[in-house]
Protein backbone atom coordinates (compact mmCIF):
# COMPACT_ATOMS: atom_id res chain seq x y z
CA UNK A 1 0.00 0.00 0.00
CA UNK A 2 1.41 3.43 -0.94
CA UNK A 3 2.03 5.74 2.14
CA UNK A 4 0.98 8.93 2.34
CA UNK A 5 4.18 10.99 2.93
CA UNK A 6 4.11 14.51 4.72
CA UNK A 7 6.51 16.55 2.46
CA UNK A 8 8.71 18.65 5.02
CA UNK A 9 11.62 19.20 2.75
CA UNK A 10 11.78 21.76 -0.17
CA UNK B 1 16.57 19.06 10.20
CA UNK B 2 20.33 18.22 9.97
CA UNK B 3 23.53 20.07 8.84
CA UNK B 4 23.16 18.54 5.14
CA UNK B 5 19.91 19.74 4.49
CA UNK B 6 20.22 22.96 5.90
CA UNK B 7 23.32 23.86 3.98
CA UNK B 8 21.62 22.29 1.14
CA UNK B 9 18.80 24.66 1.16
CA UNK B 10 21.13 27.40 1.78
CA UNK B 11 23.46 26.43 -1.55
CA UNK B 12 19.76 26.66 -3.51
CA UNK B 13 19.24 30.46 -1.99
CA UNK B 14 22.76 31.44 -2.94
CA UNK B 15 22.01 29.82 -6.13
CA UNK B 16 18.75 31.64 -7.03
CA UNK B 17 20.65 34.66 -5.48
CA UNK B 18 23.28 34.64 -7.39
CA UNK B 19 21.37 34.42 -10.92
CA UNK B 20 19.22 37.53 -9.92
CA UNK B 21 22.28 39.23 -9.03
CA UNK B 22 24.19 38.55 -11.93
CA UNK B 23 20.93 39.75 -14.00
CA UNK B 24 20.31 42.83 -11.97
CA UNK B 25 24.09 43.98 -11.80
CA UNK B 26 24.91 43.04 -15.55
CA UNK B 27 21.64 44.33 -16.68
CA UNK B 28 21.25 41.53 -19.27
CA UNK B 29 20.30 37.86 -18.79
CA UNK B 30 22.27 36.80 -21.79
CA UNK B 31 23.45 32.72 -21.33
CA UNK B 32 20.54 32.49 -19.60
CA UNK B 33 17.97 29.81 -20.13
CA UNK B 34 14.20 31.58 -19.61
CA UNK B 35 13.04 28.25 -20.13
CA UNK B 36 14.93 26.33 -17.26
CA UNK B 37 13.66 29.25 -15.05
CA UNK B 38 10.06 29.10 -16.33
CA UNK B 39 10.29 25.37 -15.16
CA UNK B 40 11.53 26.42 -11.95
CA UNK B 41 9.01 28.62 -11.31
CA UNK B 42 6.99 26.05 -12.44
CA UNK B 43 8.43 23.45 -9.73
CA UNK B 44 7.80 25.76 -6.74
CA UNK B 45 4.96 26.71 -7.56
CA UNK B 46 3.12 23.20 -7.87
CA UNK B 47 5.29 21.72 -4.64
CA UNK B 48 4.58 24.96 -2.60
CA UNK B 49 0.43 24.14 -2.84
CA UNK B 50 0.53 23.15 0.68
CA UNK B 51 1.17 26.30 1.83
CA UNK B 52 -2.56 26.59 1.61
CA UNK B 53 -3.21 23.30 3.26
CA UNK B 54 -0.41 22.49 5.73
CA UNK B 55 1.91 23.91 8.03
CA UNK B 56 5.37 22.88 8.76
CA UNK B 57 7.68 25.37 10.28
CA UNK B 58 7.83 28.73 9.98
CA UNK B 59 11.80 28.24 8.48
CA UNK B 60 9.49 26.28 5.82
CA UNK B 61 6.72 28.07 4.96
CA UNK B 62 9.52 31.40 4.82
CA UNK B 63 11.39 29.79 2.66
CA UNK B 64 9.00 28.10 0.28
CA UNK B 65 7.46 32.03 -0.18
CA UNK B 66 11.18 33.43 -0.73
CA UNK B 67 12.07 30.50 -3.48
CA UNK B 68 8.48 31.52 -5.07
CA UNK B 69 8.83 35.09 -5.04
CA UNK B 70 12.63 34.43 -6.38
CA UNK B 71 11.54 32.50 -9.27
CA UNK B 72 8.82 34.82 -10.47
CA UNK B 73 11.04 37.79 -10.17
CA UNK B 74 13.81 35.68 -12.29
CA UNK B 75 11.30 34.99 -15.39
CA UNK B 76 9.77 38.20 -15.14
CA UNK B 77 13.67 39.97 -15.07
CA UNK B 78 14.61 37.28 -18.75
CA UNK B 79 10.85 38.07 -20.07
CA UNK B 80 9.76 41.70 -19.61
CA UNK B 81 13.09 43.61 -18.09
CA UNK B 82 15.84 42.29 -20.02
CA UNK B 83 14.16 40.96 -22.47
CA UNK B 84 16.08 42.39 -25.41
CA UNK B 85 19.21 40.51 -23.78
CA UNK B 86 17.65 37.51 -23.64
CA UNK B 87 19.15 34.79 -26.29
CA UNK B 88 16.06 33.13 -27.24
CA UNK B 89 17.90 31.68 -30.65
CA UNK B 90 20.05 29.59 -28.22
CA UNK B 91 17.31 28.84 -26.26
CA UNK B 92 16.04 26.09 -28.43
CA UNK B 93 15.38 23.18 -25.46
CA UNK B 94 11.62 21.59 -26.29
CA UNK B 95 10.18 21.87 -23.50
CA UNK B 96 7.40 19.11 -24.41
CA UNK B 97 9.95 16.55 -24.51
CA UNK B 98 10.23 17.24 -20.62
CA UNK B 99 6.90 18.16 -19.93
CA UNK B 100 4.71 15.36 -21.40
CA UNK B 101 6.45 12.79 -20.06
CA UNK B 102 7.13 13.96 -16.51
CA UNK B 103 2.94 14.72 -16.62
CA UNK B 104 2.23 11.15 -17.38
CA UNK B 105 4.64 9.57 -15.06
CA UNK B 106 3.70 11.63 -12.20
CA UNK B 107 -0.10 10.22 -13.14
CA UNK B 108 1.61 6.73 -12.88
CA UNK B 109 3.57 7.19 -9.97
CA UNK B 110 3.06 8.82 -7.12
CA UNK B 111 2.09 7.94 -3.04
CA UNK B 112 -1.36 8.56 -3.82
CA UNK B 113 -3.58 9.50 -6.46
CA UNK B 114 -5.22 13.11 -5.09
CA UNK B 115 -4.89 16.24 -6.94
CA UNK B 116 -2.14 17.55 -4.42
CA UNK B 117 -0.10 14.72 -4.21
CA UNK B 118 -0.07 13.89 -8.13
CA UNK B 119 1.06 18.10 -8.27
CA UNK B 120 3.81 17.65 -5.68
CA UNK B 121 5.23 14.19 -7.65
CA UNK B 122 5.00 16.36 -11.05
CA UNK B 123 7.01 19.12 -9.14
CA UNK B 124 9.69 16.34 -8.10
CA UNK B 125 10.14 14.80 -11.28
CA UNK B 126 9.90 18.46 -13.37
CA UNK B 127 12.65 19.91 -10.96
CA UNK B 128 14.89 16.69 -12.02
CA UNK B 129 15.06 17.84 -15.18
CA UNK B 130 14.26 21.06 -15.04
CA UNK B 131 18.00 22.60 -15.45
CA UNK B 132 18.23 20.62 -19.39
CA UNK B 133 17.34 23.70 -20.97
CA UNK B 134 20.12 25.41 -19.55
CA UNK B 135 22.91 23.02 -20.05
CA UNK B 136 21.22 22.45 -23.78
CA UNK B 137 21.89 26.34 -24.05
CA UNK B 138 25.63 25.74 -22.60
CA UNK B 139 26.37 22.93 -24.88
CA UNK B 140 24.92 25.24 -28.13
CA UNK B 141 26.93 27.70 -27.29
CA UNK B 142 29.49 26.26 -26.27
CA UNK B 143 30.32 28.57 -23.14
CA UNK B 144 29.42 30.05 -19.88
CA UNK B 145 29.90 33.17 -17.95
CA UNK B 146 31.70 31.88 -14.85
CA UNK B 147 28.94 33.79 -12.75
CA UNK B 148 27.04 31.40 -14.51
CA UNK B 149 28.86 28.86 -13.52
CA UNK B 150 28.73 29.55 -10.03
CA UNK B 151 24.87 29.63 -10.49
CA UNK B 152 25.20 26.54 -11.46
CA UNK B 153 27.76 24.75 -9.05
CA UNK B 154 25.76 25.85 -6.05
CA UNK B 155 22.33 24.30 -8.00
CA UNK B 156 24.02 21.57 -8.19
CA UNK B 157 25.68 21.35 -4.82
CA UNK B 158 22.36 21.80 -3.23
CA UNK B 159 21.09 18.52 -4.55
CA UNK B 160 24.32 16.87 -3.58
CA UNK B 161 23.54 17.94 -0.12
CA UNK B 162 20.51 16.65 -0.47
CA UNK B 163 21.14 13.40 -0.68
CA UNK B 164 23.38 13.35 2.04
CA UNK B 165 20.46 14.58 3.78
CA UNK B 166 18.50 11.63 2.80
CA UNK B 167 20.84 8.92 3.62
CA UNK B 168 21.27 10.76 6.94
CA UNK B 169 17.30 10.80 7.77
CA UNK B 170 17.66 7.21 6.68
CA UNK B 171 19.84 6.26 9.54
CA UNK B 172 18.82 8.27 11.77
CA UNK B 173 14.61 8.42 11.75
CA UNK B 174 14.23 5.74 9.06
CA UNK B 175 12.51 8.39 6.79
CA UNK B 176 12.77 7.41 2.96
CA UNK B 177 10.85 8.77 0.43
CA UNK B 178 11.55 6.82 -3.05
CA UNK B 179 10.25 9.47 -5.27
CA UNK B 180 12.16 12.01 -4.09
CA UNK B 181 15.23 10.01 -3.71
CA UNK B 182 15.42 8.37 -7.33
CA UNK B 183 14.65 11.70 -9.06
CA UNK B 184 17.11 13.87 -6.92
CA UNK B 185 19.87 11.25 -7.36
CA UNK B 186 18.87 11.34 -11.34
CA UNK B 187 18.72 15.06 -10.77
CA UNK B 188 22.57 14.74 -9.40
CA UNK B 189 24.27 12.91 -12.39
CA UNK B 190 22.72 15.79 -14.40
CA UNK B 191 25.53 18.05 -12.82
CA UNK B 192 28.37 15.46 -12.55
CA UNK B 193 29.77 17.13 -15.84
CA UNK B 194 29.10 20.35 -15.07
CA UNK B 195 31.43 19.95 -11.62
CA UNK B 196 33.90 18.31 -13.48
CA UNK B 197 34.36 21.62 -16.14
CA UNK B 198 33.72 23.94 -13.03
CA UNK B 199 36.22 22.30 -10.69
CA UNK B 200 39.28 21.70 -14.07
CA UNK B 201 38.42 25.11 -15.73
CA UNK B 202 36.61 27.33 -13.60
CA UNK B 203 37.91 27.32 -10.33
CA UNK B 204 41.66 27.22 -11.63
CA UNK B 205 40.55 30.94 -13.00
CA UNK B 206 39.48 29.92 -16.65
CA UNK B 207 36.07 30.34 -18.57
CA UNK B 208 34.08 27.50 -18.99
CA UNK B 209 34.01 26.52 -22.80
CA UNK B 210 33.72 23.46 -24.55
CA UNK B 211 35.78 22.26 -27.21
Amino acid sequence: EKKSFKHDEL
Amino acid sequence: MNIFRILGDVSHLLAIIILLVKIHRSKSCAGISGKSQILFALVFTTRYLDLFTTFISLYNTVMKVIFLICAYITVYMIYVKFRKTFDSENDSFRLEFLLVPVTGLSFLENHSFTPLEILWTFSIYLESVAILPQLFMISKTGEAETITTHYLFFLGLYRALYIANWVWRYHTEKFYDQIAVVSGVVQTIFYCDFFYLYVTKVLKGKKLSLP
